[in-house]
């Protein structure tokens, strides 16, 4: 199975530093 | 195994649109800031045990796919700023607290939890390590009893946070800390 989608909030959190 | 598919197979299954979504909503609320809508790490986990065995698909399925998701995301975890890294932290020990996975899951996130717990004293993983702990150390000697051969006590630095290292060393030896420790 393919890998999950990574949710968008996730997305927001990990580039916002 | 460390691939999550492998130890948890409701982890696996395609999930729709709407049920990513409605998972987005949920960690967005726990990650917001007022006047937008807000939900604290315990209204989340509170939410999420009722969702664990609830009788409706829809919320069984949100349950897994947030679950899914947090577990997903550990890898991305040193990229996130401090206040949020120690959200995830909570929420993260939390699920083990509450006895939101079981068996190889919980294995899983135990082990997540270790493997942060040997990233350097100081660094961001470390402190996302003691912050999960902190969470579910009241349920220690449960895992000692089961988990022979991991010590976690001996992870922790002797130089710090050396009331959580006198828990848990209470904790392997199944006894109860003193009261005055609780705090």
């Amino acid at each position: 199975p393919s890998a999950p989608r990574r949710l968008p909030i996730f997305n927001r959190i990990s580039v916002s530093e | 195994p460390s691939d999550l598919s492998q130890v948890w197979p409701e982890a696996n299954q395609h999930f729709s649109k709407e049920i990513d979504d409605e998972a987005n909503s949920y960690f967005q609320r726990i990650y917001n800031h007022p006047p937008h809508p807000t939900m604290s790490v315990d209204e989340v986990l509170e939410m999420l045990q009722r969702f664990k065995d609830s009788t409706i698909k829809r919320e069984r399925e949100v349950f897994n796919c947030m679950l899914r998701n947090l577990f997903e995301e550990y890898r991305f975890f040193p990229q996130y700023p401090d206040k949020e890294l120690h959200i995830t932290a909570c929420l993260f020990g939390g699920i083990i607290e509450k006895g939101l996975v079981t068996y190889m899951a919980l294995g899983l996130a135990l082990r997540y939890v270790l493997e942060a717990l040997r990233k350097p004293f100081g660094s961001k993983m470390y402190y996302f390590g003691i912050a999960a702990l902190d969470r579910f150390k009241n349920r220690e000697s449960d895992y000692n009893k089961a988990k022979k051969g991991v010590d976690l006590a001996d992870q922790i630095s002797y130089y710090s946070f050396s009331n959580i290292k006198m828990y848990i060393e209470y904790g392997q030896q199944s006894r109860d800390p003193p009261v005055k420790m609780q705090g």
